[in-house]
This record gives structure tokens, C-alpha cells and sequence, in this order.
């Protein structure tokens, strides 16, 4: 899976995401990606989020809209992540990973598998990484 | 208000084989949509560049690299959503198609629905003059050998139900997205 969150010069949030599933999954099978609140949500009023991982689990705890109501309640976009993460290993067994961008441009990712590839841009700096607290930095 | 913007590549146990190319293809996407950003583009614009520069990178299991189903066909789903008025689109199970995020767009661009899936996915592709592409053009032989691996780790599932003469069903997806 795929994914992508973005905010404009205007304000403006949006997010999409793609995946070809699962390898030899059953046909007609759809994950959590296309399903939106499971897959992402984005909402000029709150921010983007984008999703990856086990796509049954996601679809269960909506993932992508329990990390948007964290951020209504105030949390940061990293708090919030991490909570969502926290809450589907705690719910439903089961791991996956978010990038989520709060409108204000705060940036957050969180994922409970072995790694997730993420690269970010702001400010003409690239922030890029896959392990666990792994964070490399670069001008743009 | 600053323009940003922040991809995956998607959450599992990425091998070291992968490693490389998965972050060298988040950096090329994330550059690719940002440019579009810094340019006076929208949120939703920068999105689905990102996207189709993911999809298009076979290190990557979503467009070129997707992977395989039990019959041996490339299914895919995308999204796409913009925050002003909440407009939405989406595919699912769509087939022969190079850019699903793109395909997304035109679902929600183009009609007043949110989720188009199989066949009518498909026909609202034709109908929107997107190209079908062979379905062998989006394999990478990576997909091809998981497809063995897992196929081969069922049969071996299916086997021990047949010998302790249960009739269970046969788990026939395991991983992630």
C-alpha cells in the first residue's frame, strides 16, 4: 500500500491511497484503502491522514477517523497517531502504520510494524526514514 | 500556511532487499508532489502526483508491483479525498490499470458517487477513455514468487486439514496490504 497527505498554500488538506491488497487473497476481497475513514479522511477543519497495514484490522477500529477525532479532542498529529495505533494493537490484535498532517502543518507518523518507508517535505527540508525512531534529514 | 506534504510506502516487514528502494522511491514522490505544491498546486493535485510516482515504482505493491490474487489477477483499490467540501473517490478490485489514485480522481471529479468497484470500475475507465494496459505489465516477478510461496504454503495448510479429515476452511490470505 501507498500513500500521501498534503496541505496547500490555501489551507486546503487532501490524501489518497493505493494498494494491490494482499498476496492471494480471495477475489473480490477489498482491504481498508479504498473505504473512507479506514483508508484515510482528510478535513480542512481537522487535517489528512493515510493508512497502511493488516486491512481487515483498519476497517474494524476505522482507523483513519479515530485518528481525526483524537486531533477534534486536541491531541498533537503524532499523539494521535500513536494513540490510533496503540488502540487497533489493543482492540483488534493487529498492526499497521499512518502518516497523518494536522491543518496547521504539524506532521505525524506511527506505525507498530517492522518498518514503513515515509518521506516528508516542508520548508524545503526532506525528512525521510523506515526503521523504528529512525529519522534522516535533508536540504531540498 | 506552509505546503506540505508526507507519503508511505506502505508498513510491513519491508525486507532489506527492499530497503533502498523503498525509501529512494518515498524521496522521489514526495519531491514530486511537492513540487506541484510550491507551484501554486492544490493539496489534491500534490496527492495523487505522489501517488502515481509511487505506483508507478515497482518496489512498491500498489499499480506497478502489485500483487497477486489466488487466481493469479492483479486487483487494486485507491482513493482519493480533498478537505473543502469532503468530495470523495474511490475503485476496488479494478483491473488493467496503470493509475488507480488517477482513476479515483475521475470518480470523483466526474460522478456524483464515491466508490465504483469490478466490472463498473472498469467500464467507468473505458467510458473515461483511460487506457487498460495488459495485466502482465503491472507483475514484477517478485509478485509472481510470493504468489508461489503463499500458494504452496496453502496447499501445504490444506493438506494437513485433508489428512486429520477436517473440513475447515483454508486460510487463503495472510500479511498485509
Amino acid at each position: 500500500t501507498v500513500g500521501a497527505v498534503a496541505l496547500d498554500s490555501k489551507g486546503n488538506v487532501a490524501f489518497a491511497t493505493s494498494t494491490g491488497g494482499i498476496t492471494a487473497k480471495r477475489p473480490g476481497r477489498v482491504g481498508d484503502s479504498p473505504l473512507i475513514g479506514s483508508g484515510g479522511y482528510c478535513d480542512n477543519r481537522v487535517g489528512a491522514v493515510s493508512t497502511t497495514g493488516h486491512g481487515e484490522a483498519i476497517i474494524k477500529v476505522c482507523l483513519a477517523k479515530h485518528i481525526m477525532q483524537y486531533m477534534e479532542q486536541g491531541y498533537t498529529a503524532q499523539e494521535a497517531s500513536d494513540k490510533a495505533i496503540q488502540y487497533m494493537t489493543d482492540r483488534v490484535q493487529s498492526s499497521g502504520g499512518v502518516i497523518t498532517l494536522k491543518n496547521n502543518g504539524e506532521i505525524g507518523l506511527s506505525f507498530s510494524t517492522e518498518r514503513m518507508a515515509w518521506a516528508s517535505l516542508q520548508s524545503n527540508t526532506l525528512n525521510y526514514g523506515l526503521n523504528p525512531d529512525e529519522k534522516c534529514s535533508e536540504k531540498f | 500556511i506552509t505546503p506540505t506534504i508526507l507519503v508511505h510506502g506502505g508498513a510491513w516487514g519491508i525486507p532489506d532487499t527492499l530497503a533502498e528502494a523503498s525509501v529512494e522511491g518515498v524521496k522521489a514522490a514526495v519531491k514530486v508532489g511537492y513540487e506541484v505544491l510550491v507551484n501554486g498546486g492544490s493539496a489534491v493535485d500534490a496527492v495523487e502526483r505522489a501517488v502515481r510516482s509511487l505506483e508507478d515504482n515497482p518496489a512498491f505493491d500498489a499499480g506497478h508491483g502489485s500483487v497477486l490474487n489466488s487466481l493469479k489477477q492483479v486487483e487494486m483499490d485507491a482513493v482519493i479525498m480533498e478537505g473543502d467540501h469532503l468530495n470523495a473517490g474511490a475503485v476496488a478490485c479494478v483491473q488493467n490499470i496503470a493509475n488507480p489514485v488517477s482513476l479515483a480522481r475521475l470518480v470523483m471529479d466526474k460522478t456524483d458517487h464515491v466508490l465504483l468497484v469490478g466490472r463498473g470500475a472498469n467500464m467507468f475507465a473505458t467510458e473515461m477513455g483511460v487506457p487498460s494496459v495488459p495485466m502482465e505489465t503491472l507483475v514484477t516477478p517478485n509478485a509472481v514468487k510470493e504468489w508461489e510461496e503463499m500458494m504452496a504454503y496453502n496447499q501445504t495448510i490444506r493438506s494437513c486439514f485433508k489428512n486429520r479429515n477436517i473440513d475447515e476452511a483454508v486460510p487463503v490470505q495472510t500479511g498485509h496490504d
